[in-house]
């Protein structure tokens, strides 16, 4: 492995990629970043295992940094966060840490119960809604979705709530009537609140390989995604989809899951996130 | 397609009798590719790739087949056969009842999977009984108990600070007194590095014994299938694989690498969130779906 004039040591490199396959950035953005390394390393000097792997660091960190934008929920009133994903992804449970998370910070939130359609989904964000000490708004199950945001929409409107989040089934993005049903919401937010809603949050899972690149871009197509949740970071799988997700879709990741409980749930911050991925 | 990028590398070798090492070293670099693009783990692609490797070089081209369609049978057979037996079913125990422990990380569709399998049994004229043993999920409890009254299956529910391994146990009596064949433990989601809850479910199956142990796992699982499955069968023995979510697009590669490390086949696959979207698990179209 030479490159113009420059010494890389092969196995290095193999291992590095090595590590970054397992991390789950898949194989082409891998190759690719692979690719930019051998350019940045021409110029005659040596590059063994420490200069790769920091010269590595640093280009995934420059595309992390890249995906690190906060969630800025003080611009609408309510604020409504409209939360999407593939099945048992962490939805429920991240909405109920974000609920805990901004009732933290002072703020008065309303919850909708936007799964009509599994087993027990509303009496699961009913529990949660008791735990972070927050209000729902629910319908009976098998209800129509769209009917209990827009009553949700009303309702934290009247109420002067600072922020609404809404619970959705989970759906493949395969499922065409599924997106449909998805976009229908969005329409009937919309239609009620002018920028409605506010925050589209797709929630990703850490444990997922390349498909979660399939998800994004599915769901950022059909309803417009505007932020990521990044969930079970606190098992051993690295999530290193997102790094390709953040470069082709320009998406921000606002949160990560670290664990079952209510305060498991912290910012997106790219330093710590290239520092697990390289351990 | 595999196949298409196939052809192209062998295009200009029209007409000759063997593969030769060049020729196929090029194609197992496609091969390598489309495998880790279907989430087949990388130890797992090595050694695989490996394997081919040595049945392809020198191998005869069939006369009715492009040297890339003979790369591409062999690919096949060696994942197909990896893939293991078709129709392995589930263990019916010499004695009812026969218990059966779903077990994996969450949200990887157990609770979903212990009624699919519940109404599945129901339909073939045995007696299930559901238990509802993750005490921990806010409303599992309520999600199994809903699937059971939509299956017309029971659900035995724990008492109040009931432990899980006593909810099993009890429900082992229940299913006894009330001839049950098939006892279905549904136990809550957990992380293979979580020692506490892989101890809980280790002295659950020490002490229930049961005959068939589940690894339920998502179809879109990643790099990380591998851990997953080594550390669960460490601690239970899988008896055999549930993949779910093979209802969308995920290629499915994880379904390979726990194969390989645990050589549990998969007994069963997940096709949708209905009851009835339960299959048998083909193997020749799993292959085919993780080649791409
Ligand atoms: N370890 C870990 N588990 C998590 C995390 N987030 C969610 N979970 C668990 O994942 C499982 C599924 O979570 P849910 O919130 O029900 O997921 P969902 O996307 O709402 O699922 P559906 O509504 O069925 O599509 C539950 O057992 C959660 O406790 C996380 O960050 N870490
Ligand atoms: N599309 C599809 N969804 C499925 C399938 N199996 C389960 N699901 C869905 O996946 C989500 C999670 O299923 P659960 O059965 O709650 O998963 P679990 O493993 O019991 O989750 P925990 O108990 O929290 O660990 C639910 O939305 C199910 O409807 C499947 O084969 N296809
Ligand atoms: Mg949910
Ligand atoms: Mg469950």
């Amino acid at each position: 492995v030479l490159s113009r004039g420059g010494v890389i040591d092969a196995a290095s490199l193999e291992e590095l990629e090595e590590l970054l396959i397992a991390a789950d950035l898949g194989v082409h953005t891998v190759t690719r970043l692979i690719d930019g390394l051998r350019r940045r390393t021409e110029g005659g000097e040596r590059f063994d295992a420490a200069r790769l792997t920091a010269a590595m660091r640093e280009m995934i960190g420059e595309i992390l940094r890249a995906g690190e934008a906060p969630l800025e929920v003080d611009r609408e009133r309510p604020f409504v966060i409209m939360v999407i994903g593939v099945n048992g992804v962490g939805k429920t449970t991240t909405i109920a840490k974000l609920a805990a998370h901004y009732r933290g910070e002072g703020k008065k939130v309303l919850l909708a119960a936007g799964d009509t359609f599994r087993a027990a989904a509303i009496e699961q964000l009913e529990v949660w809604g008791t735990r972070a000490q927050v209000d729902l708004v629910k319908h009976q199950a098998g209800a129509d979705s769209s009917a209990v945001l827009f009553d949700a929409l009303q309702a934290a409107r009247a109420r002067g709530v600072d922020l609404l989040i809404a619970d959705t089934a989970g759906r493949l993005h395969t499922r065409v009537n599924l997106m449909e049903e998805l976009k229908k919401n969005k329409r009937v937010l919309r239609k009620q609140m002018e920028r409605a809603p506010h925050e589209v949050l797709l929630v990703l899972d850490a444990t997922n390989g390349q498909n979660a690149v399939q998800q994004a871009e599915q769901f950022s197509r059909e309803l417009g995604v505007t932020g990521l949740a990044l969930t079970k970071l606190d098992g051993t799988a690295k999530g290193g989809v997102i790094v390709n997700i953040i470069e082709r879709l320009r998406l921000p990741v606002r949160f990560v899951g670290v664990g079952e409980g209510l305060r498991d749930l912290q910012p997106f911050v790219a330093e710590e996130f290239l520092a697990a991925l390289f351990e | 397609s595999l196949t298409q990028r196939l052809e192209g590398i062998f295009k200009k070798l029209r007409g000759r009798g063997t593969l030769n090492e060049r020729d196929v070293g090029e194609a197992l670099r496609e091969i390598r590719v489309a495998l880790l693009e279907a989430d087949v783990n990388y130890t797992v692609v090595k050694s695989f790739v490996e394997k081919v490797r040595q049945r392809a070089v020198g191998a005869e081209v069939l006369a009715s087949l492009t040297p890339a369609q003979q790369v591409i049978k062999i690919v096949n057979e060696e994942l197909t056969r990896l893939m293991g037996a078709q129709g392995a079913e589930l263990q019916w125990a010499p004695s009812a009842p026969t218990i059966v422990m779903m077990c994996g990380l969450q949200g990887s569709g157990k609770t979903t999977s212990t009624a699919k399998l519940a109404a599945k049994f129901r339909q073939e004229g045995k007696r299930p009984l559901m238990v509802a043993a993750d005490i921990q999920r806010p409303a599992a409890i309520q999600q199994l108990q809903t699937l059971g009254k939509q299956i017309g299956v029971p659900v035995h529910v724990g008492g109040p600070g009931e432990s899980p391994l006593r909810i099993c146990q009890e429900a082992v009596r229940v299913a006894a007194a009330q001839h049950c064949d098939v006892l279905l433990l549904d136990t809550a989601g957990r992380l293979h590095v979580n020692t506490e809850l892989m101890e809980e479910l280790r002295e659950i199956k020490a002490r229930l014994q049961p005959h068939e142990v589940l690894l339920v796992v998502d179809a879109m699982t990643g790099q990380d299938a591998v851990n997953v499955a080594k550390a669960f069968h460490e601690a239970v023995q899988l008896d055999g694989v549930v993949l779910t979510k093979l209802d969308g697009d995920a290629r499915g590669g994880a379904a390979l690498s726990i194969r390989e490390v645990t050589g549990a086949p998969i007994k069963f696959i997940g096709t949708g969130e209905k009851v009835e979207a339960l299959e048998a698990f083909h193997p020749d179209r799993m292959a085919s779906r993780i080649l791409g």
